[in-house]
């Protein structure tokens, strides 16, 4: 997956790919203060494109909000909603607006679930779905944070560590590999890093295209950038 | 081809693989340099003109160089400082009839190697009821692993398939490797070393010249056949057993000057085998011109073996000089035909021309191109069809292009030499017998967007139409359509519902041939229309044109008109940096280009975010 971290007072991003094997669960967001976990588990494509090498999507997210007894389960089929025990099961395929009272939850129809979870976080969870006979390709999601400013200094994870915000420092831009990407170095966390001018996608409001958001691209699965290493971010399961 | 001496070419591959007509080539050469000094390689590859490259990388000593799709204006400006020292030069250049060529030269070490690899994609046009594939070869060396690799992968089944080369001796025929079953079919030519040796002791080759897969395709269905795949559909229709619509055509000669000696000794022969082609429903005129017209005679004549006789014996009349009038000449043809049609001395449903033969400028009457377009334009008012050609080099062919493209017809150039006869009566075959005439193609305006051209003025016998578009929800899988045309005797109207075909059953032990194919077909085609519209539309549609082709030409990664591919070359000590530019040609232009600029930059941020996590 693409991993975004952008800036946008100053209109600038960060990005870096977290590659593994397929079934890998990473944590993404943990907060034990306010006891919220997002974890997310990848999956890959149907089988390889001679052309390219296999690429891993997020496939399904886990959520738990300890504090109100909130889990939900978001696959690219449904969405799992349990909260204090009772259960409910939701459609991508769903037009529906739900307000509880300490979570809203709206799904746009085969687009999107918006997740407000009062006086603490809002993300929206994006279904890309692919063409059912679609030879490599199949549906996985996205994960965008709205609103992170409620969570507590202690928050970690692969996103989570990027919240309270970052300092870094691009400079000596030279000619990279590709003539349109240049890279520079950058410093970050104690690190000087090689890093590429190179853009992602925001698939919020345009599901199809996107908005290109110019980054500078961390290589090597964003080490140097991200705390420790991925290995540290791998959980056992999605809760 | 790779050459130069001690340069040893250890393996050229090309890689071809065809799906519905869409043709993806991948040509790669493997090349050491055996001397103690470092040596200029150059890899030269000639690629067909309809083609478009789409990548070119050279390898050298595990460093891969990646050539990169820019805006043409935006890589000039970029690039200017070279362009005015000279450093840069242009990598493709025209070459022949067919074909334009890919040029690339870099300086290696003493042994090493290089690998280049350039790919290209192109629409196979049906012309005379084949699809053709051309490779040219010319390896100027023996090679020591060389392979031609084809597989064709056609859904509505192949008809059949024939693979031949110009170079292929009896000794090599054995060697041309052919499995044809049902849908797909396998070709491969792989000469060893020594089969590739003109004679047994020296080292020259007779791998040289061309190799050819020709092959058609199944046509069940009369209303063709339609592909959707992924949220992209292509709609190939190409029906068979309609009888030829009679035809009116009005032949507009030019006479003048510059034709005199062969160009005129080859339009007699051109013109009297084709008059030998024409049937007796047909109606048919003749207009030369010089600085001024001339009918044979007043009104069109019907093809009676007399009239044909007597216009052999005018054909042969028709002499050369003076200046060149075309303007005159085919308001004249227009008025000809148009009488003929509102006298009801020609069959109702025909199909009506003008063919213009000529080699030159208007410089007599009329002679500025855009008001001799628009009067021709206004008077055939789309009831009939105009096709130019182009006799020789000086023609300016992209007046004739344009004329013809907005009349909806074609134009093609014929090049002087002893087979000038043949072109003309192979460019006749192929428009003389027009099966359907205003052939539209519709479907539902709230399912597709983007649809390349759906109208045309008429299917010619042996030739396809091919329309593609974008589904609105790319999780469709049917798609309605109904494609009206009117034949010789009513007109007619096709309905029907298409499905998705499931590209796992057609070709079950095949990986999926190669990604997204019908999007590309569809990328190709949109850019091909847009260049039309470039040249023949009004001021307002060239520009929305030329953005909207650019905006695609750089989304496909395409080497088009609009777009030069930019190719950094390894930094040497004569040389710290050395850019080349592949453009794409076009009839009148060859544009050089450019090399780049370095930029500092340093900045400094601590802030809040937002972050997310996705995939495309």
């Amino acid at each position: 997956p693409h991993f975004i971290i952008e800036f946008a007072d100053q209109n600038d991003a960060l990005c870096f790919n977290i590659n593994d094997k397929p079934g890998t669960i990473f944590n993404l967001i943990k907060d034990p203060l306010i006891g919220i976990i997002v974890n997310g588990q990848t999956i890959g494509d149907k089988k390889i494109d001679p052309e390219n090498t296999m690429n891993t999507y997020f496939g399904s997210f886990g959520i738990v909000h300890a504090k109100f007894g909130i889990r939900l389960v978001v696959t690219t089929q449904d969405i799992l909603v349990s909260e204090k025990g009772k259960q409910s099961k939701l459609f991508w395929s769903d037009n529906i607006s739900i307000k509880g009272s300490n979570m809203d939850l709206h799904v746009a129809k085969d687009r999107s679930l918006t997740v407000t979870l009062r006086n603490s976080v809002k993300f929206v969870i994006v279904l890309h779905k692919v063409w059912k006979k679609h030879p490599y390709h199949q549906d996985f999601l996205g994960f965008y944070t709205l609103d992170s400013h409620l969570f507590s200094q202690r928050v970690h994870g692969l996103l989570g560590q990027f919240f309270h915000g970052i300092t870094f420092e691009v400079s000596d831009m030279f000619k990279g590999k590709d003539p349109d990407k240049p890279d520079a170095t950058m410093f970050v966390k104690g690190h000087n890093l090689t890093v590429t001018r190179g853009w992602q996608k925001d698939f919020r409001k345009d599901l199809k295209k996107g908005e290109n958001v110019p980054c500078w691209f961390v290589h090597k699965n964003g080490t140097g950038l991200i705390d420790g290493e991925i290995e540290d971010y791998i959980v056992s399961g999605l809760f | 081809s790779v050459s130069v001496s001690e340069i040893e070419l250890q393996n050229v591959k090309i890689n071809c693989m065809v799906t519905s007509r869409f043709a993806h080539t991948v040509m790669t050469s493997m090349a050491l340099n055996k001397a103690n000094v470092s040596q200029e390689v150059f890899f030269d590859v000639e690629l067909p003109k309809t083609a478009f490259i789409t990548n070119f990388s050279m390898e050298i000593n595990g460093n891969t160089y990646v050539g990169v799709v820019k805006e043409k204006e935006k890589a000039k400006k970029q690039y200017e400082a070279a362009v005015s020292s000279g450093k840069t030069a242009g990598l493709v250049k025209a070459s022949g009839r067919k074909m334009e060529k890919f040029s690339v030269s870099v300086n290696i070490a003493a042994n090493s190697n290089i690998t280049f690899t350039l790919t290209f994609e192109e629409l196979l046009q049906r012309r005379l009821g084949k699809y053709e594939l051309m490779i040219r070869v010319k390896p100027k060396q023996l090679v020591q692993n060389f392979e031609i690799v084809a597989d064709v992968f056609e859904p509505q089944g192949i008809t059949f398939l024939n693979a031949h080369g110009t170079f292929i001796t009896n000794e090599l025929l054995p060697l041309v490797e052919k499995t044809v079953t049902d849908k797909r079919a396998h070709v491969s030519f792989s000469p060893t070393l020594d089969q590739q040796r003109k004679c047994p002791d020296c080292d020259g080759t007779l791998i040289d010249g061309d190799f050819f897969i020709n092959y058609d395709v199944n046509r069940e269905d009369m209303f063709g056949n339609i592909q959707i795949v992924n949220g992209y559909f292509v709609h190939f229709f190409a029906p068979a057993d309609f009888p030829k619509l009679p035809k009116n055509v009005v032949f507009v000669i030019d006479r003048s000057g510059s034709m005199s000696g062969t160009k005129m000794h080859q339009t007699h022969e051109g013109l009297k085998t084709i008059l030998n082609e024409l049937h007796e429903e047909d109606h048919f005129g003749f207009v030369t011109f010089s600085g001024d017209v001339k009918a044979w005679k007043p009104s069109l004549t019907t093809a009676t073996k007399e009239n044909l006789k007597n216009a052999e014996a005018f054909v042969e009349t028709i002499t050369a000089s003076g200046l060149t009038n075309i303007n005159d000449a085919v308001l004249f043809a227009v008025k000809m035909l148009k009488d003929a049609m509102n006298k009801k001395t020609v069959p109702e449903n025909s199909a009506s021309m003008i063919i213009l033969l000529t080699d030159g400028n208007p410089n007599e009457g009329e002679s500025n191109i855009q008001s001799i377009q628009n009067n021709v334009k206004n008077a055939i008012g789309g009831e009939m069809t105009l096709f130019c050609l182009g006799f020789g080099y000086d023609v300016s062919y992209t007046f004739l292009d344009v004329m013809a493209k907005q009349n909806n017809g074609l134009a093609r150039r014929i090049y002087e030499g002893s087979d000038a006869v043949v072109q003309l009566q192979g460019f006749y075959d192929e428009i003389a017998n027009v099966l359907l005439s205003d052939v539209n193609f519709q479907y539902p305006e709230n399912s597709v967007n983007s649809l390349t051209g759906s109208k045309f003025k008429q299917l010619f016998n042996g030739s396809e139409i091919v329309v593609a578009g974008r589904l609105n929800d790319n999780m469709m899988n049917d798609l309605p359509f109904e494609v009206t045309a009117q034949s010789v005797e009513k007109d007619l109207v096709f309905v029907g519902n298409a499905t998705a075909q499931d590209w796992k059953t057609i070709f079950p032990d095949q990986e999926y041939i190669f990604g997204d194919f019908t999007e590309h077909l569809w990328a190709y085609l949109t850019i091909q229309n847009l260049l039309d519209k470039i040249e023949k539309g009004s001021p307002e549609e060239k520009i929305k044109a030329t953005e909207d082709a650019l905006e695609l030409s750089l989304k496909y990664n395409f080497v088009t008109p609009l777009t030069s591919m930019v190719v950094t070359k390894p930094e040497t000590e004569e040389n710290p940096e050395d850019t080349f530019i592949a453009d794409k040609l076009t009839e009148d232009q060859r544009r050089h280009v450019p090399q780049a600029a370095g930029v500092t930059l340093q900045r400094t941020y601590t802030s809040s975010v937002t972050n997310w996590v996705d995939s495309d």
